[in-house]
Formats: structure tokens, sequence, C-alpha cells
């Protein structure tokens, strides 16, 4: 069909068939639909410029455009529709993929992302992105957590307690996500819970990003003395995004719920066949 | 013995700022990850005593460190094992669990003996790689408690019949 699509008795993800990228989702018990275009952006790494010696590097974000590239404007799918689980498998790149899932009773849809090693072999360094698009009427605002407990409103170049003069419109509009980021026009809410901290940010109407990974080829003058450029294991990182759908309403009851399930996740211990018993008696 | 004094230790000192945001250097930052690592291993010793005398069996327990990336010797490899899942949260969740396997069809039982739906998925990094597989089955896991599920690998269909046959006899 020319529809790719997995659903649950809550939600519907559908999926541009052409491209292969999320393109809606629709909270089907409330009976809200949002279009919804996630896609992987990286933003090049400031090496220092006309403007400014300083240079992208542990301690700092600093892209040389304000626009990222996209990693790929399509990718490679395949669909696994099974009782226990519906997933779409998406390959961008040699260095990018995710899987979205759907499990049954559950209210959102978890995309698993991995990405790396990131390649620099153009002398580039990279701060990789997942950027979900939607033609919300933000205003100009986002919602960022802190720690989990207290959710703090954002408002792009600005700042509560003192007239900003912006000098970095991206880097100056991210802030740190340490469980979630929303966005919200009044009647419906979209919500991404993350598995660790993040920077996100919005900074577009109906726009939320969160950096996933970065590989920088300068160090940032600041104190480390090395480019932020995991050579290891550390090169390819796998995480999870959990997007939420709501009304308003529901919202905020929606991601406490799973955010606590996310961070005290349930942990499993295998054991190999045979036991003895443990008391004598 | 177990001891979680490490771990405790190894998570006071990633308190420091250079910890916590990455800005330190990739030598100090392995160090972090090898003091974490080094933290675990007693850590899991204490757990598995703790599951024994709270399940009344001494077991041979193993962590899989890296489920997330799909690596579990216990899981792949053998025909027979018990899955305990421990929920930290106080309400009861229901649990999704992906464990990698060799290809094959398996029984799951529930704590009650009871047989769980489960399903066999083949897994994204195969593209054009050699197939991987994992098991799926949803757990039902209480507050602040556990679920121990065992974990059958059946050779074939018939056999699966002839297992179900005899846990539906063992229940009567």
């Amino acid at each position: 069909s020319q529809v790719l699509a997995i659903e649950n008795e809550y939600i519907r993800a559908t999926f541009d068939s052409n491209t292969g990228l999320l393109m809606k989702i629709d909270n089907v018990e409330q009976k809200l639909s949002l279009p919804v275009s996630q896609g992987f952006f990286w933003y090049n790494a400031s090496t220092g410029d006309e403007k400014s010696t300083q240079a992208s590097g542990a301690y700092i974000f600093r892209p040389t455009h304000l626009e990222p590239l996209p990693v790929s404007r399509w990718a490679k799918v395949r669909l696994v529709k099974t009782a226990l689980v519906q997933e779409v498998h998406q390959n961008f790149s040699a260095w990018c993929s995710q899987v979205v899932r759907l499990y049954p009773g559950q209210r959102h849809l978890e995309l698993e992302w991995t990405v790396g090693p990131i390649p620099v072999e153009e002398h580039w360094g990279k701060e990789v992105i997942s950027r979900f698009d939607t033609p919300m009427r933000t205003n100009g605002e986002f919602y960022t957590d802190s720690n989990g407990r207290e959710i703090l409103k954002r408002r792009r170049d600005r700042r509560p307690t003192w007239r900003l003069s912006q000098t970095e419109p991206v880097a100056g509009n991210y802030y740190p996500v340490n469980t979630r980021i929303y966005i919200t026009d009044g009647h419906m809410q979209l919500a991404v819970v993350t598995d660790r901290s993040q920077g996100g940010s919005s900074l577009k109407d109906g726009s939320l990003e969160l950096m996933v990974h970065r590989r920088l080829l300068e160090d940032d003058a600041r104190g480390v003395g090395e480019p932020l450029m995991e050579s290891g294991a550390g090169s390819t990182v796998r995480g999870r995004h959990f997007l939420l759908l709501s009304s308003v309403s529901d919202a905020a009851a929606r991601h406490r719920l799973l955010a606590e399930e996310v961070v005290l996740a349930p942990q499993v211990v295998l054991a190999q066949g045979g036991s003895s018993l443990y008391y004598a008696r | 013995t177990g001891d979680s004094a490490p771990l405790n230790e190894a998570m006071a000192v990633l308190q420091h700022h250079d910890a916590v945001t990455g800005t330190a250097r990739q030598n100090v930052a392995d160090d972090y990850a090898r003091q974490l690592a080094a933290g675990w291993g007693p850590c899991e010793v204490l757990v598995s005593n703790a599951l024994s005398q709270l399940s009344y069996y001494k077991q041979n327990f193993s962590f899989c460190r890296e489920l997330n990336i799909s690596i579990c010797p216990v899981s792949q490899n053998s025909e027979h094992f018990q899955v305990t899942v421990y929920n930290p949260l106080g309400r009861k969740v229901n649990h999704t669990v992906r464990l990698p396997v060799g290809q094959g069809i398996f029984f799951v039982k529930d704590p009650d003996g009871k047989a769980v739906v489960n399903d066999v998925v083949m897994l994204p990094s195969s593209f054009g790689k050699k197939d991987q597989w994992e098991l799926l089955f949803s757990a039902s896991v209480p507050a602040l408690g556990f679920s121990i599920y065992t974990v059958d690998k059946v050779s074939d269909r018939n056999s699966l019949q002839a297992i179900s046959r005899k846990h539906r006899s063992h229940d009567k």
C-alpha cells in the first residue's frame, strides 16, 4: 500500500512510503492528529571564524551555520508486524539508523536511534540532532525539565531575567534536557522523553530538536586541551526517545508517568537452568 | 559476598562536573567508565545474593550489560533459562522483555506456570549481515518487586505442543 503505518489501540504512526520518514502521529484515543516529520541532521562544528575564534568543543556548542544538513532525506525501511510489537526499521546511512516501535497497550512511540561512528573525512566536526517538525503554532515557546522535577518555560532569543542580545541564534537557544522537552499550541502537546541528558531546543515554531551525538576536530580552548572525539566503543551511541502526543489537560500525567518508567526502568537478570534451594530446610 | 561500596564510591566521583558534562580528556573519561564498571561487579554479587534469598533458589545469575546492543550469552546460547525482572517503581508495570536468541521457537512460562505469548523478531542490524533474532514477551512486574519467567527453546512445533500439553496436565 502507499501508506506505511504501525499502530496499537492508542496510537498510529504513519510514514511517507517514498522517503521512509515519519510523517504523522494520531492519538486514536483522544482523536488528535498531528503531522510530524522526524529526521536526523548535523551542524557543522565551528573551528573559529571572522566573528570569533571560539571553536565548538567539549564545553562549547558553536555551529558554523544556522541550518543543519540532513544526514539523509530518505531512509531504507523494513516493516515488522507481530502480535507483540510493530516496528519500522529505518536506515539513513552507514552511521545512522533508527527503529520506531509500538508495543500493545503503550501510549508512546519508541524511537531507538543508533548514531556513529560519525565520519569526519572531509575534516568537518559534526553535531548530530534528531529533529521533529510539526505545523504547531508555538509562539517561540517550548518547555524543558530540570532534573525531571521542575519544568521551565523557554522563549526563543529571550532570558527571563535580563534583556538578551542574542549572538548565537542556534547555541544561544539550546538548553539542558534531563528527561523531557515539549511544545504545545494550547490544544495539544508533543513531548519527547529522553533516556539520558541531552541538549535540546525549538529553533522554529512547531519544531523540537535534541542533540544525540558529537564528533569534533578542534579543542575549544577552555581547559580540556583535546577535541571531543571518542575513539573507542563510545564512538557509536544508541539511545531512545519516547514520543507522546496528547491533549494539554492529559499531557502532564502522561509524561510524568512515562519519565518515571524510563528513569526507573525494570532490570532484567538471567539464570541458566538448574538451581538449588537456597535454604537447606 | 557482595559489596555496593565500590559503586557508591564511583558514583560519588562521577558527581564531578567533568563527569556529568563530558568536559574531560579521553583518558579521564575512560577512567570514569572503568570505576563504574569495577563497581558493578561486586554489586551484581550483592543483587544475586538478594535474589537467591528472596526467591529461595541459588542460581548462577547473569547480568547482561550489553542487552541494548543485543548481546547476552545466556539467552543466545541456552535452551533453558530463567528471566528475573525487577521493578524499582512503587507501582506495577508491564514491561516488554527483549532478549537476543538463536533462531527457533520458544515456550515462555510466567511465575504461575502459565504459558506466555511470545514472538521472535529479526533485528535491524541484520541488513545484509548474519540474521539476528530477539525473543519478546510481556512481563507483569509488581511494585518494588520481581517476577521470574522461564524460557525453553523448542526444537520444533510438535514438541511445542508436547510441552504445552505437559504443562496443561501439570496445571490440572
